[in-house]
């Protein structure tokens, strides 16, 4: 499993784009998720990145969330 | 309905009410050349303003619509940026102000590998200053993600159809000319002045409607054939069918342009291919050669906006067709018409107009169709409308 780190980071990246609550971005909130949210969030990502939708933090996505990119959500509400 | 949507641009939901825009840039860069900048942001501008009536004018004081600053860290809008890296540049779609705002941290490039490539992040966040939200097409301009310096820039056809969505084609022809992009589209000619046609007004039930290769909308009845204009049919009109497409006879099934810019007519058992209008080979051929599992005498056929598929219609069910696959119709289909919620069955004509929406015709009504929902699309007024008085301009 990656680092406490990379899911952390992942998380806040997760949450940035519109993926996930934005109350995830703030670390200090404790935000408790379940599982299939969770996966649910990665594979939704991944899907719109054109990877493989494994449901896991795996390295070809890690890879893709630390691309420079444009700082508008993915997921627009 | 296993109908999945392929990837494509996203429209936030809200656009620019006027097409002459204006634009300051309040903070420039640290490390760039102003005069250098300004000309840079002009080229980004005009990768949209290329393909739309839309017009971009630079201001150096006073009220705007665009504001552009280039910012380093907390920079006042809650959303602070990370450094070299990371995030470049973000934007505000138009019912949030529409301004631009890019990070100063970054090591900005113009016309150069290294660095970090203003013009295709500026003409990226432009895209969310104009409506649209990021693309999953990996291609596409308003993908998310950086792809580095490209000296061969050129629009995807992605951004083309999600820009044109909200502000439509380009009528007017370019007086300036220039622009960082070739439009790979095929500029619209100039407006044509429209028309009301009495005789298809009282009765505009139509056979088909279609696009032609060059973004024409072309609708037949009979043996005669109408060209539409933005907001209704082109002064002289109705034409004969067999003077334009010689060969081609009238009291057509059904028609569309694929992407190979070939345009298929469908009558009885029989369809012709045409390359705009010279017929392109030896036709008609029988419609169970060339479109082996497709009926004969259909009610209507389109390339499907939400796929790309060529969909056949008729009575009260519906064909897939994909040239790509073998057999190119699966042996899952015919499946009920009713799959397409709200469509009713026997329809006239079907098509995926210009701006992007699917469109279903039956007798003197038609319905647009939500790729998303994969149902007629909700709005006010509702749907079914009167094709006379939003196609025809009666």
């Amino acid at each position: 499993a990656p680092a406490f780190g990379e899911t952390d980071k992942a998380m806040m990246y997760l949450a940035q784009y519109g993926y996930l609550s934005p109350s995830v971005r703030n670390p200090s909130s404790g935000h408790i998720m379940d599982e299939s949210s969770w996966k649910r969030a990665i594979m939704e990502f991944q899907s719109f990145a054109g990877l493989n939708t494994t449901g896991e933090l795996d390295e070809e996505t890690t890879k893709v969330m630390s691309l420079p990119r444009c700082g508008v959500r993915d997921k627009v509400g | 309905f296993g109908e999945t949507r392929a990837k494509r641009y996203a429209l936030q939901g809200s656009r620019w009410r006027v097409k002459n825009l204006t634009y300051k840039i309040a903070k420039y860069p640290s490390r760039l050349n102003r005069a250098e900048v300004d000309a840079e942001l002009a080229k980004a501008f005009s990768v949209w303003s290329d393909y739309t009536d839309l017009t971009f004018t630079q201001k150096r004081t006073g009220q705007v619509h665009i504001e552009i600053r280039f910012e380093k860290g907390e920079h006042g809008d809650g959303d602070p940026f990370d450094g070299p890296g990371g995030t470049l540049a973000h934007a505000y779609f138009p019912v949030y102000g529409g301004d631009a705002h890019f990070d100063d941290a970054e090591m900005w490039s113009i016309n150069s590998r290294r660095g970090t490539n203003l013009f295709q992040v500026a003409a990226h966040e432009f895209g969310h200053s104009l409506g649209l939200s990021h693309s999953d097409v990996r291609s596409a301009l308003m993908a998310p993600f950086y792809r580095g310096y490209d000296p061969a820039f050129q629009l995807d056809q992605d951004d083309v159809q999600g820009i044109q969505a909200l502000y439509g084609r380009k009528t007017q022809t370019d007086i300036g000319g220039g622009g960082a992009s070739v439009p790979s589209v095929p500029r619209a000619t100039t407006q044509q002045p429209s028309a009301e046609d009495p005789a298809l007004c009282a009765d505009p039930n139509i056979d088909t409607i279609f696009n032609s290769a060059d973004g024409a909308t072309f609708i037949f009845k009979g043996e005669h054939y109408w060209r539409l204009t933005e907001d209704g049919v082109a002064a002289g009109y109705p034409r004969l069918i067999s003077r334009a497409w010689p060969g081609l006879p009238g009291n057509i099934d059904a028609a569309f342009t694929y992407k190979n810019g070939k345009t298929y007519f469908f009558k009885g058992s029989k369809y012709w291919r045409y390359n705009g209008q010279k017929m392109d080979g030896e036709y008609p051929k029988e419609i169970s050669e060339g479109f082996t599992g497709i009926p004969d005498n259909l009610d209507a056929a389109l390339v499907w906006s939400g796929n790309g598929k060529i969909y056949f219609y008729k009575g009260s069910k519906f064909w897939r067709f994909d040239p790509a696959q073998r057999p190119p119709v699966k042996g899952t289909y015919p499946k009920p018409l009713s799959n397409w919620e709200g469509i009713p069955d026997n329809i006239d004509a079907a098509l995926q107009y210009t701006n992007g929406y699917t469109y279903f015709f039956k007798g003197g009504s038609y319905w647009r169709f939500n790729d998303r929902t994969f149902s007629v699309d909700t709005d006010n007024p509702a749907f079914p409308r009167s094709t006379a008085y939003w196609w025809l301009g009666c």
